[in-house]
């Protein structure tokens, strides 16, 4: 057997670097769709605590609402989609 | 399904769409048939009609651009975002964009629609044979001209069905040459190109002149990808060069390799540790038909759905034989109507199951009951002094204030005073002391009162219950309702918690798509309110001594004291 090749992960010119934790993906994905830090017409900022924030999102995109950050979650964060936040904001 | 805050969507049904620029990925008029057919999703369950302009502006103005695109909302590179578009109304809002690092197709590899040949514009059929190889992408092969042609059956010997593949030396798109194809060698600011190029935009889309000097004569076109290209990297629209040498190891195919999300990208050069040109190989791609047919849903009013087989559901998936759910065919006719429908309604409640009550849950008889002995009032008892209330609530236009099996009102009427304390038993005697939650139907009049799980029903001295929530829909999660507030005809909405449901009041019956988040809809509210009631076209939660009071346009305009504002103590 052929000892598997050690990737290097290198950094390609041109790429839109997309390297984030996951903990980092799900921060960013919870805010850019609207999860939280949802700010208010009336102005009023209501911070949502990123489990509550994961319960939402899991909950809309009809997975099991465990508010962690599990497989499932993870998986779907990554996959492509329509930019428009899930909470009208 | 969601609509938009506001139900926002066209004060008309004559929509009308134009197409401001193309992908380089999919010929102009499979684009043009694509966003057509997505049109066709909506207008063939609605009255709605699409009408395409070609100039001035439209109601739905569609554009493809890269990362930053010229709105709030960057893109962000292959895969990811896709596209986005805007609820109806003036200016951008209706307009629907599509990242063009994508790679558009039909969903399932690249899309190709000949041209020339002998085969009418037909498309490509991968694979093909030709003198014994099979091709699965177009070829140079037995030509001295360089130009891509595929076989449009699948074996070209036998049937010799041919035409020619996108190619910059075939025809541009755009620009001012109308699709005359590329000259090469051509100048440019002094420069020669002999290749399409990305040079002097910032938009990222390739482009060529179509004379040998653009310096002199300003004829330009863009560049159409051809399908063996590379799409996004930094070589957008380049064909992958094998082999090709990669951290010193030839490749012959394309490669994840020194990449940590498994993408499989290639070198468009001999080198690439030398030169670093790279892109990504072509895939199955994204179904412009499908994507477009999602962003026309928010173009015309739709919000997500959490429904995973709805098309209005916010991921992608590729669908073959595609057709509206029934949750998005409600969305959209709740918003414009069914297709024969002359006027938009809302869609008819479910009809009203037989009543499920089961006989171990009899309710009350509905004679009036006799009458209890009556616990003597302590008319000393003063509303002022209390600090929060059971429940608050508007029955024959008098503001209710429960407490303990006691209750204030107060005349909506300006500058009345404050009446009570009443005894609740004397004027209802089917209720317990404590009510969380109550509402008078305007329809009926029935007056509903919710403690802990049950509920009851007046209508004059006539009284059903105590009977289960459950029996409306509610999840037996739910402890006690702790607010109510009328939508609209015969539609309550029932609050919990962080959560609130919508009571069909004629079905009893709670709608689908419910619970939803209350500080989701009513945003800037406490999501633990223990009261939530309308009063004089306001809505009210309540929290201990406090209520935030939220206007139509459900922002919040005024926060203060129940004691000093409301029982104007």
């Amino acid at each position: 057997w052929s000892v598997p090749l050690k990737s290097k992960f290198i950094t390609f010119p041109g790429d839109i670097l997309k390297n984030m934790t996951d903990s980092e993906l799900a921060e960013s994905y919870l805010k850019k769709f609207g999860y939280m830090n949802t700010l208010h017409r009336s102005g009023f900022q209501s911070m949502v605590s990123t489990s509550k924030a994961l319960k939402r999102m899991q909950r809309q995109m009809g997975l099991e609402e465990t508010g962690e950050l599990d497989k499932s979650t993870l998986e779907l964060m990554k996959q492509p989609r329509c930019g428009v936040p899930d909470v009208a904001n | 399904y969601k609509t938009f805050d506001g139900d926002l969507k066209w004060d008309h049904n004559d929509v009308t769409y134009r197409i401001l620029n193309y992908s380089p990925d999919m010929e102009s008029s499979l684009i043009d048939d694509a966003f057509a057919r997505a049109f066709k999703v909506w207008s063939d369950v609605t009255p709605l009609t699409f009408t395409r302009l070609f100039s001035d502006e439209a109601d739905i103005m569609i554009s493809f651009g890269k990362a930053d695109h010229g709105d709030p909302y960057p893109f962000d590179g292959k895969d990811g975002l896709l596209a986005h578009a805007y609820p109806p109304g003036q200016g951008m809002q209706g307009d629907a964009h599509f990242d063009d690092d994508e790679h558009w197709t039909l969903g399932r590899g690249p899309a190709v629609k000949t041209r020339y040949g002998n085969s009418d514009g037909a498309m490509c059929h991968f694979p093909f044979i030709f003198e014994g190889k099979s091709y699965t992408t177009c070829t140079t092969e037995g030509r001295t001209d360089n130009l891509p042609w595929c076989s449009t059956t699948a074996d070209y010997n036998r049937d010799k069905k041919f035409g020619f593949c996108p190619s910059e030396l075939l025809y541009t798109f755009g620009g001012n040459a109308d699709g005359a194809e590329c000259v090469f060698p051509f100048i440019f600011q002094g420069e020669e190109y002999d290749s399409c190029t990305t040079e002097g935009r910032s938009d990222g889309y390739r482009w060529c002149a179509t004379t040998n000097n653009f310096d002199n004569d300003k004829k330009f076109g863009f560049c159409p990808n051809r399908d063996t290209a590379v799409i996004g990297g930094n070589a957008e629209g380049e064909p992958c060069h094998f082999p090709f040498v990669f951290l010193g190891k030839q490749y012959t195919s394309c490669t994840s390799e020194g990449r940590g999300d498994g993408k499989l990208w290639c070198a468009t050069t001999s080198d690439y540790d030398d030169d670093k040109k790279w892109g990504f190989c072509p895939d199955q791609g994204y179904s412009l038909f499908l994507v477009a047919a999602h962003e026309f849903g928010h173009a015309l009013g739709l919000d997500h759905s959490s429904i995973r087989e709805a098309l209005m559901y916010p991921m992608y998936s590729y669908v073959e034989d595609f057709s509206l759910h029934e949750d998005d065919i409600e969305g959209i006719q709740y918003l414009y109507g069914s297709k024969t429908g002359p006027d938009p309604t809302p869609p008819q409640p479910n009809p009203p199951t037989t009543d499920d009550t089961d006989p171990t849950d009899e309710p009350e008889p509905t004679e009036p009951t006799t009458t209890t002995t009556m616990t003597p009032v302590d008319p000393t008892k003063d509303a002022c002094k209390m600090t929060k209330f059971d429940t608050i609530t508007v029955i024959a236009g008098e503001l209710h204030f429960f407490k303990d099996g006691l209750y204030w009102k107060i005349s909506s009427s300006n500058n009345a005073g404050l009446k009570g304390p009443f005894s609740i038993s004397e004027k209802w005697p089917a209720l317990p002391s404590v009510i969380d939650s109550a509402f008078e139907d305007l329809l009926t009049r029935k007056q509903y009162f919710f403690s802990g799980t049950r509920f009851w029903v007046y209508q004059g001295k006539n009284v059903l219950g105590p009977r289960s929530i459950e029996k409306l829909g509610l999840p037996n999660t739910v402890q006690k309702v702790e607010g109510a507030l009328q939508r609209g005809k015969g539609k309550v909405l029932l609050f919990s918690g962080e959560n609130f449901w919508r009571l069909d009041v004629k079905a009893q019956k709670i709608d689908k798509g419910y619970p939803r988040y209350t500080d989701a809809v009513f945003g800037g509210v406490p999501n633990d309110a223990h009261d939530v009631f309308q009063y004089k076209g306001h809505i009210y939660f309540c929290r201990d001594r406090f209520y935030w009071r939220m206007n139509s346009r459900r922002q919040v305009d005024r926060v203060g004291y129940v004691k000093y504002d409301l029982l104007n103590c």
